[in-house]
């Protein structure tokens, strides 16, 4: 038997908003470590992980691992049947071939059950290395997001430069060209609007903006945004799960050819 | 004129 609960639903809610534009289907992991997934978008340039650990969850029980595939747009629409007060319940029985969502409002005066069917999904896992990256970005995740809404009305491809002078992202099109450059900042009075670099060698990579706002439906997930890149890897752009777990999006950079 | 390589030219399938 698989069961856990989250106090916060509106977690669960913000996650699924998430991942659900880049993914259609994919296969939920349950363990005794969490509650996670890795999936590719259709075309293989893109990859989600999700990690939410069991100790993040007020109950979490799971006797042996088990795999549930899911529509993700179907279970985004169940998930929106929760209040974004309601405490989420997510439960399957071990041989069943259904999911069972609940929902309770705070005050307990209202529990809805939905049942969803579970699909057999065919997908490939991914070993993605552990890697020192060449540079780190820190900064504000509702700054990033508008930095890549910005430059897609410009072009459809961002250049992202880390150099000493701090990151440039840059785009250019038919219409012209746009550079944005953001400076450390880390003397701010809250430490969710700084920017921190750390950087060990300059790095410059061209990305589709396109995955890249797709990756931003994660921002009310998070006050911050981790951007991991080197020179010859996908780059990594990282959003907390509040204490229990991330969401990570790999993306191949372009190449010059 | 860029490339868009996948996912699969970095990393191995488990």
């Amino acid at each position: 038997m698989f069961e856990l609960r989250l106090v916060q639903g509106s977690l669960l809610k913000k996650v699924l908003e998430s991942i659900k534009d880049l993914v259609n289907d994919a296969n939920f992991d349950c363990s005794s470590t969490g509650f996670s997934l890795q999936a590719m978008d259709s075309s293989h340039v893109a990859l989600v992980a999700l990690l939410l650990r069991s100790e993040g969850f007020e109950h979490y029980r799971c006797d042996r691992n088990l795999t549930m595939g899911m529509n993700l747009a179907n279970m985004a629409k169940m998930l929106k049947c929760a209040g974004n007060d309601d405490i989420i319940t997510i439960k399957a029985d071990d041989g069943t071939d259904t999911v069972t969502f609940m929902f309770e409002s705070p005050s307990q005066d209202k529990i809805s059950d939905f049942e969803m069917k579970l699909m057999d999904i065919d997908s490939e896992h991914l070993g993605i290395p552990e890697a020192e990256y060449e540079a780190i970005i820190r900064m504000p995740s509702a700054e990033f997001a508008r930095i890549c809404r910005d430059l897609s009305s410009i072009g459809d491809t961002v250049v992202i430069s880390v150099t000493k002078e701090g990151v440039r992202f840059s785009a250019r099109g038919d219409i012209g060209a746009a550079n944005i450059v953001c400076r450390q900042n880390a003397t701010v009075d809250k430490p969710e609007d700084a920017t921190i670099i750390e950087m060990q060698e300059p790095v410059t990579l061209t990305f589709a903006l396109r995955y890249m706002n797709s990756f931003t439906k994660a921002t009310p997930l998070a006050e911050q945004v981790t951007i991991s890149m080197s020179s010859d890897l996908p780059v990594v752009v990282e959003y907390k799960v509040a204490g229990m777990g991330y969401i990570r999006y790999y993306l191949a950079p372009k190449i010059e050819e | 004129i860029h490339f868009q390589p996948s996912l699969q030219r970095y990393f191995q399938i488990a």
